[in-house]
């Protein structure tokens, strides 16, 4: 099983979108996919049609231990669970802050699911931010996908991202690593997205190679900006629904084809 | 003086792009500005050419109550003072966490500030969540400016944004309105942006009259999909320095117009 956490701490780059699509083309080429919703704005449970009110079981009730992992999942489609979230869930940062352990809350409810619950890939979503709710999912996960927009001020977040991702490696987390930066919303006609591009392959190249992230390398498969992509959340569906023969999901088909191929050595 | 918070949860909706260049094209028109950056990111600090970084003070400190407003600000034009952040603020959501009025530190600073200093205007940056930092903004200020990407995932978190300024209006503050909503990231060509403005302006048309939200409008000039806005940053520069003749920079100088309109009413 592989666990992936989709994060990045600066605001809109693509976290969702990515999550949704990723879970959504691996599940419809017949692995078992559960994706977990840790954004309180529940985008990704949005996403794929699910709005949890009152009752429903969220990602929020595993945090506070009254409900696992497998009586909080939905099926949405065939061999696609999502563990929505809601609005309850923004409470979590500040009723965990003096709860012993409370980094590796998630770690257990998914090492505890793997009793009754058989899955290929876990996929997480995250807030934009780095607090108690992404390192739950940094101590749970083996691997890193950092949607990035090929912009400066998103770049610019980069180093803080790679010095957390190290910290949890270190004290938390033996088997995290950065598996790749996944550029999104990439416009091709434009210079700063080739400038920025470029950098950042010229920083992972020359990074430490003791580091946590010292693997981590660009996609190849890069995300174009497309509408059809922005306008496929608000029918509930990913993009392969939505619009099957849009750049947008020829592209998350391509970043799939290359999840998958890493498969063997992964 | 009037006191602005430019906010929404939702990420990468262009918070810090409007807050820089509303606050340099007040200070050009000859306002007197002082712009707080309240997000750990520290990207306006950035976008206007202050690295943050050991001894220099930053509006931690002012949280901490180590120094003042006055004491932290740094002179970067003529008219336009910027408060700094850096990443020792992202420890403040849980420092406060216990500390009595923790939501009213900031409006006791700005209080204090007025007998050395004397603004037209001070603007604040908040981060992308709705936790203790956004809280104080909105209990110091008197206006609210939304920057909203017209997507459908930013046009969805809006109910939950209009939630907290209607509680914080009653809980904390009495004078806080939302002003408008400054349509961001405007992609003229796709039927989603139309739809999107549609739906918000007639969900604001309907809204109840009594509500903390009531008087909110879009605001008129709409900011376009512009490369050079997000080129920008890099330079540390506002974008009237930057390229003062694209389309950025025209449509911030039209929001510009529109915001010292409304000064004699305001
Ligand atoms: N490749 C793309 N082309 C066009 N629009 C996109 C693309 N990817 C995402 N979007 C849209 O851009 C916005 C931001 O994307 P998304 O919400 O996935 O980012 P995020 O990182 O999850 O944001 P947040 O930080 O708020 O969680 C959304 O409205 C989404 O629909
Ligand atoms: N009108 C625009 N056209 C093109 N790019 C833009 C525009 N406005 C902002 N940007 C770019 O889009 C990205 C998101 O904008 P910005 O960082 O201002 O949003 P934000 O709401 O402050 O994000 P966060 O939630 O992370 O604080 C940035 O890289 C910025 O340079
Ligand atoms: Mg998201
Ligand atoms: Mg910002």
């Amino acid at each position: 099983m592989r666990t992936i956490v989709v994060m990045n701490q600066k605001g809109g780059v693509g976290k969702t979108t990515t999550s949704v699509n990723l879970s959504a083309g691996l599940a419809a080429a017949g692995r078992r996919v559960c994706m977990i919703d840790l954004d309180p704005q529940a985008h990704a449970s949005l996403h794929v049609g699910i709005e949890a009110h009152g009752k429903t079981a969220t990602i929020y009730d595993v945090f506070a231990e009254s409900k696992t992992l497998g009586e909080a999942r939905q099926l949405v489609a065939s061999n696609l669970w999502c563990v929505p979230s809601n609005i309850d869930l923004a409470a979590a940062e500040m009723e965990l802050a003096d709860v012993p352990g409370r980094e590796l809350i998630l770690k257990a409810a998914i090492n505890e699911s793997r009793q009754n619950e058989t899955y290929d890939y876990i996929v997480m979503d995250c807030p934009p931010s780095l607090g108690v709710l992404t390192v739950n999912a940094l101590a749970a996960a083996e691997e890193v996908f950092i949607p990035l927009q090929p912009h400066f001020l998103a770049l610019h977040g980069l180093s803080k991202l790679f010095e957390t991702t190290a910290l949890v490696n270190r004290r938390l987390n033996r088997q995290l690593r950065v598996s790749g930066v996944v550029l999104c919303m990439y416009e091709t006609g434009t210079r700063l997205a080739a400038d920025i591009a470029e950098d950042l392959s010229q920083f992972l190249m020359n990074s430490d190679p003791h580091a946590a992230w010292a693997g981590a390398r660009i996609v190849r498969s890069k995300i174009r900006r497309n509408i059809k992509l922005a306008e496929a959340p608000s029918h509930g569906k990913p993009i392969f629904q939505y619009a099957p023969k849009c750049h947008g999901a020829e592209d998350y088909a391509a970043l799939i084809e290359e999840v998958m191929d890493s498969e063997a050595s992964g």
